[in-house]
């Protein structure tokens, strides 16, 4: 899943 | 980016300098827990290694290293600068009942088995429970200065508005991240008996000490 391996959150 | 999550970014952004001015101005880190400050420094120092890897946006990648240094200035001023001031007998957790546990979680629960994935895990864990040693110390002493209190309120709402950010992505985006969240809803739990103690103490001009 490519969006959880940009954690794009702080 | 909703206003949720924006709203808990500048909450958290005020936490940090709330911390750093009232130690600053006074000279004095009385009251302010050392390890809990260690820990966040560990959080920030794990979960934002992508700023080596990984460009999301010019927005972040300030926040994050606004976050990192002032987390390294803070721990420094409580160990160096104003060393003097630090009241370590009373700030007595074991940093390491929760570091090693969250160490072996994190190995075991999350997205991905890879470096960077455990150490984002690891971080988030961390994050939520990072300010027991602060509660703890804050119950042992009874009290806490009235700014201390606008530190730890502002600290604990921006994890309870980026749990509203995440009921938002997941309607608006589908998604979600359920380490994130548990770990989110664990983290502002711990914070609500202080939430209560805020809203009905400090907010009404009075001092937040605890009953004896």
């Amino acid at each position: 899943d490519e969006d959880l391996e940009k954690h794009d959150e702080l | 980016m909703n206003l949720f999550r924006l709203a808990g970014d500048v909450s958290h952004l005020l936490a940090i300098i709330i911390l750093l001015l009232k130690i600053w101005r006074t000279r004095s880190c009385a009251g302010i827990s050392g390890k809990s400050q260690i820990l966040f420094a560990l959080v920030f120092t794990t979960r934002y290694l992508d700023l080596l890897t990984t460009f999301i946006s010019f927005y972040n990648t300030t926040m994050k290293v606004i976050y990192i240094g002032c987390s390294y200035a803070t721990v420094w001023m409580i160990y160096a600068k104003f060393k003097a001031t630090y009241d370590s007998n009373h700030d007595t957790f074991r940093m390491e009942f929760l570091v090693i546990p969250i160490a072996a979680l994190s190995l075991l629960v999350n997205h991905d088995f890879a470096p960077l994935e455990i150490l984002w895990t690891f971080s988030i864990y961390l994050e939520s429970v990072a300010i027991l040693p602060q509660l703890f110390m804050v119950s042992k002493t009874g009290e806490a200065e009235t700014i201390t209190s606008h530190y730890l309120f502002a600290l604990g709402l921006y994890r309870a508005l980026y749990l509203m950010n995440w009921i938002w992505r997941f309607f608006a985006e589908g998604f979600f991240d359920l380490i994130a969240i548990v770990a989110g809803l664990v983290q502002t739990i711990l914070y609500c008996d202080f939430f209560y103690l805020y809203i009905t103490k400090v907010l009404k001009g009075k001092k937040l000490s605890l009953p004896a």
